[in-house]
């Protein structure tokens, strides 16, 4: 279930937003 | 409307919202781009590489469209103030509903009832679309353009769909967040600048609030509808290999 949410996690871990 | 009546400012909260709001124009160039790249790919690939279908075109515009609703959403000063965790689940919890938001305020706009304004520009006939449809997928549109007819006569504006983002994001029916108590303030405080809204910008209307919120559950039933048509859509190999979009329905479903 963990790598379904891989790229919402990925888009939303990038950059600044910690 | 340009202005409020004298001495009745729109609420900062509300003009905070549209501030945020991304450049229409901006995201229509990245999402073209992007599908003109992916049709470049396809016809290298093979030499007879068969036109997107307008159900592909409208799957890839979809996806593309989420990443673009996870921008704005990491953009808006309330978002950021939550762990990642918890903006997941929000985001997992709506984001059929805001896509549908976006097609329906562009057709709230678009004003023409015999076709249907995609964010790239393209305009699809509703009767060609509809003539390979099943009935599923004919309710859905039916029932899109109903909601698009009642927001019509109301006159929604663009501060107002704005708003309309925010309460759907914030939605505080959503259960095991870490912070619950700071996703229903948020929603107090778009609601309650929501209805300072009306009731400045439109005085002489006093239902509109409650007419507003009216349409709230109507979208989250097509939105539902909408996932259930695109599940069944995937779960028997139509649907492109769009990585969010697929991604977004295995988590709900999960």
């Amino acid at each position: 279930k963990k790598k379904d949410n891989a790229l919402l996690r990925y888009l939303l871990d990038k950059d600044d937003n910690t | 409307p340009s202005a409020p009546p004298a001495g009745l400012p729109v609420p900062a909260l509300v003009l905070e919202f549209v501030r945020c709001e991304q450049d229409e124009l901006q995201v229509r160039s990245k999402i073209s781009a992007h599908l003109g790249h992916l049709q470049q790919e396809q016809s290298s690939r093979s030499a007879k590489a068969e036109p997107l279908s307008t159900f592909g075109l409208m799957c890839h515009v979809a996806d593309q469209t989420l990443f673009s609703i996870v921008e704005w959403a990491r953009s808006c000063t309330f978002f950021k103030e939550l762990k990642v965790g918890d903006q997941m689940k929000l985001l997992h919890n709506c984001w059929s509903e805001l896509l549908v938001l976006d097609y329906i305020s562009r057709q709230v706009h678009h004003g023409k009832q015999d076709s249907i304004l995609l964010i790239t520009g393209q305009e699809v006939e509703l009767g060609s679309l509809l003539a390979q449809a099943g009935v599923t997928l004919a309710e859905l549109v039916q029932g899109g353009q109903e909601l698009v007819q009642h927001l019509q006569e109301l006159q929604l504006d663009r501060r107002e769909i704005a708003c309309f983002k925010y309460l759907i994001l914030f939605n505080p029916d959503v259960k095991l967040l870490e912070n619950q108590v700071y996703v229903e303030s948020v929603y107090e405080q778009v609601s309650g600048a929501l209805l300072e809204y009306t009731l400045c910008v439109y005085p002489q209307h006093v239902e509109r609030f409650s007419q507003l919120l009216l349409r709230l559950p109507e979208l989250r039933a097509l939105s539902v509808q909408a996932e259930d048509y695109l599940c069944y859509k995937h779960l028997s190999g139509e649907v492109p290999c769009n990585n969010l979009l697929i991604e977004m329905l295995h988590a709900k479903r999960a």
